[in-house]
């Protein structure tokens, strides 16, 4: 029997929000660890992957690990049948061919059931090496969405350098071309709005803003993101999850190839 | 002109 419960829903919610787009069936492995999923997009071009902690949950109970796989669409419209302060519980017993979805309002009596069909998912796992990057840069999510949004008005691709104490966004196409230089903030009152590069050498590399604009939708989940790279490796986009005690959750990572010069 | 690489040929399957 698997049985998770989360008292801040909304979460969950965030969370579909943030993957829906970019894959369409996908497999959550529950263990007494937690929930994960990791799935490419079909171009596999990204990858992302999720986890959630076991102790996240209000109530936990996964007795043997088992496999959901589902269609990330449907799991998404199921999921927006809850309201964003519902508790929401999701039930799955052993060998069953649907998961349940619990949605109890707060305060009130009501509660809603739905039921989503399980898939059989040909899951192919990536094993993803953890290296330490030549550059680390931790900024406001809210900002790292907009510099997507804009540049992608300019062009297919962001080019990201990083020298010394600033990194550099920039964008170019038919019409022009627009550039975005952050600095490192000093320090910071609010710790969310702050700019902060760790750099062991300079980079330069480019990315499709398509896919970067699929993972800023991960922006409500978190307020700052952190952005890894090395020369010639994929992108690493982290949005932490905490809930609203501001306790560590787990994490969505979105990894991105890099555009290579021809 | 640039060429967008796969992140398979970066990650291995497991």
């Amino acid at each position: 029997m698997f049985e998770a419960k989360l008292i801040q829903g909304a979460i969950l919610k965030k969370i579909l929000d943030a993957i829906k787009d970019l894959v369409n069936e996908a497999s959550w492995d529950c263990s007494s660890q937690g929930m994960s999923l990791q799935a490419m997009d079909t171009s596999h071009v990204s990858l992302v992957a999720v986890q959630m902690k076991a102790d996240g949950f209000d109530k936990y109970r996964c007795d043997r690990s088992v496999t959901l796989g589902m269609n990330l669409s449907s799991l998404s419209k199921i999921l927006k049948c809850a309201g964003n302060d519902d508790t929401i519980t999701l039930k799955a017993p052993d060998d069953g061919d649907k998961i349940t979805l619990v949605f109890e309002a707060k305060n009130e009596s009501e509660t809603s059931e739905y039921e989503v069909k399980l898939m059989n998912l040909d899951s192919e796992y990536l094993g993803i090496p953890d290296t330490p990057y030549s550059v680390n840069v931790k900024m406001p999510s809210h900002k790292f969405q907009r510099i997507c949004r804009d540049l992608q008005q300019i062009g297919d691709a962001v080019t990201i350098s990083c020298a010394k104490d600033s990194i550099r966004f920039a964008a170019k196409g038919d019409l022009g071309s627009g550039t975005v230089n952050l600095c490192q903030t000093a320090s910071a009152d609010k710790p969310e709005d702050s700019v902060s590069i760790s750099m062991q050498e300079p980079i330069i590399q480019s990315f499709a803003l398509k896919y970067l604009n699929h993972f800023a939708k991960a922006t409500p989940l978190s307020p700052q993101v952190s952005l890894s790279l090395s020369p010639d490796v994929p992108l690493v986009v982290e949005y932490s999850i905490t809930d609203d005690d501001g306790s560590d959750f787990g994490y969505i990572r979105y990894y991105l190839a890099p555009k290579i010069d021809e | 002109k640039s060429n967008q690489t796969r992140i398979d040929t970066f990650f291995a399957a497991k």
